[in-house]
């Protein structure tokens, strides 16, 4: 070797000019692309959403201004559990789950196999309506039982706000700043749990696929109307819709005189009875007294919160909490995360990312919402008297994609939710009128 | 699966003055009261509060 190197003449060419000028552009064409990489992160950023890898690619999927053309899956931040989970397909695997359940268990299976669950999660199969199990043919029916009338008595105070369904209060207080307060300190904002004020609207109320429509001219010209009107009572729209993150006009707030919405009417399966829309008129007390008698000091109201967490073995069915009017719903198609305490802990923000279903409304004492959150193992929320909702569906889940890529097309953001109202269901309460206690809904396996 | 409700109800109405302004006579009256605790398990009709 060292012969080699000393007795080896060593002899200089020029490099090929061609060779400098490839590598020099390489090279410039690499830093340009890393750039532009960067900015469209920051952009991407900006707009809410969180950078994705993989399939999206380099370009993000995305048009020209930058604005997202799909409806991304959100990564959240968090452990490595939540790392893991995040990547896996969690509606498909929630709705291959369903379908697995919906298999029919062989007739002397279904004892035994019920008994065990019962054993496990904790079931009090005294309660249930059905005594001969044999009754239910898979579990997804099991799960969804019906309890014996009288096992669960009302509280008789009237003013008192009751548990929607068996499970366990997981957090309560009172809401400040437009904040919810999640275990462990992890807050969230209301506005990200219930939508913001500027609804997409549903143009057609029979196809599924226009659910996710873009938001139509009538709102806009809504609008219009309002900021023709008085200003003062719209300053206080815009400053109530700021405290509470939700459109909701004063006079309508305050059991005043509703104001004449623009959206159609989603569905109004079961018109509610006479007796219960009286019922629940006299509850409300509309009329009785003007808006402005509730903005004295003795009346003075706050915003306050409950989360109730349904475990497997408990009665998936939900009730109405009080009597109230339910005004319109949200379906947010989002993900399907686990909602178990644990994961509650570990991921911030979790109910803001779930699928969920926000019924919006009023009852006496003013705003009021009920917000059945999906999770991975029960993604179908079911509402008895919107039978237009679709939740954990395919074609919901592609309906969004589109609308997203048309608010896309149009330079507008996608608001994230399907909005309907029930203005139908009751032209003097302009929404779908709930005695306490009633059934409303329930989860349903995958 | 989880049931989130947000809702609106009164604080209560603040002491007068005749019924003092310290202590225990300063929280507010006739306002939203819990039923429950953090963790309790609750059964669907139970009150979690009331007014």
């Amino acid at each position: 070797l060292r012969k080699a190197l000393s007795e080896t003449r060593i002899k200089w060419y020029p490099i090929p000019v061609g060779l400098g000028i490839g590598f020099l552009g390489l090279v410039q064409f690499y830093k340009v692309n890393e750039r532009e990489r960067l900015r469209r992160d920051e952009e991407w950023e900006d707009d809410g959403y969180v950078k994705s890898t993989g399939s999206s690619g380099e370009n993000g999927d995305r048009s020209p201004g930058g604005t997202p053309k799909r409806r991304e899956r959100i990564r959240p931040s968090g452990p490595w559990q939540v790392q893991v989970m995040s990547t896996l397909p969690l509606k498909a695997i929630s709705r291959l789950w369903g379908k697995f359940n919906e298999l029919q268990i062989p007739y002397y299976l279904r004892v035994p196999g019920f008994k065990l669950y019962s054993f496990i999660f904790g079931v009090n199969l005294s309660e249930v309506s059905e005594p001969d199990l044999h009754v239910y043919p898979n579990l997804a029916s099991f799960f969804y039982r019906t309890l014996k009338p009288g096992v669960r008595p009302l509280d008789p105070n009237p003013n008192a706000l009751l548990s929607p369904a068996d499970g366990r209060v997981l957090q309560f207080g009172a809401i400040v700043s437009g904040e919810v307060e999640q275990v462990k300190g992890m807050t969230y904002s209301l506005d990200a749990l219930l939508g913001t004020s500027k609804p997409e609207t549903s143009p057609n109320p029979s196809d599924p696929a226009r659910i996710f429509a873009p938001k139509s001219d009538n709102h806009q010209q809504s609008t219009a109307t309002h900021k023709d009107g008085d200003e003062d009572v719209i300053k206080q729209d815009e400053e109530f819709a700021q405290v509470n993150g939700i459109s909701y006009t004063l006079p309508n707030l305050f059991s005043g005189p509703p104001q004449k919405k623009p959206k159609k009417a989603q569905d109004a399966s079961t018109t509610p009875k006479a007796s219960s829309e009286a019922e629940v008129r006299a509850d409300l007390a509309l009329g009785e007294r003007p808006w402005y008698a509730r903005l004295t000091s003795e009346h003075q109201t706050a915003l306050f919160y409950v989360v109730v967490y349904l475990a497997p073995g408990d009665y998936h069915r939900f009730h109405s909490p009080c009597s109230w009017v339910v005004e319109k719903r949200r379906h947010f198609a989002g993900e399907l995360y686990s909602v178990s305490p644990y994961l509650q802990k570990t991921l911030p923000g979790l109910f803001t990312l779930n699928e969920r279903v926000v019924l919006l409304g009023r009852w006496r004492w003013g705003f009021f919402s009920f917000t059945p959150v999906g999770a991975t193992n029960v993604g179908s929320i079911k509402v008895n008297f919107d039978r237009e909702l679709r939740t954990n569906s395919l074609t919901t889940d592609t309906a969004a994609d589109q609308a997203a890529e048309e608010a896309a097309k149009r330079g507008e953001s996608y608001g994230g939710f399907a909005e309907a109202t029930y203005e139908a269901a009751s032209p003097i309460l302009h929404g779908h009128a709930l005695r306490r206690g009633e059934e409303m809904g329930g989860f349903q396996l995958g | 699966s989880t049931v989130v409700l947000v809702f609106e109800a009164p604080k209560g109405r603040r002491p007068s003055f005749d019924e003092g302004w310290l202590g225990e006579k300063t929280k507010r009256k006739g306002g939203w009261n819990w039923a429950v605790e953090k963790g309790q398990k609750v059964k669907m009709g139970q009150a979690l509060g009331w007014v």
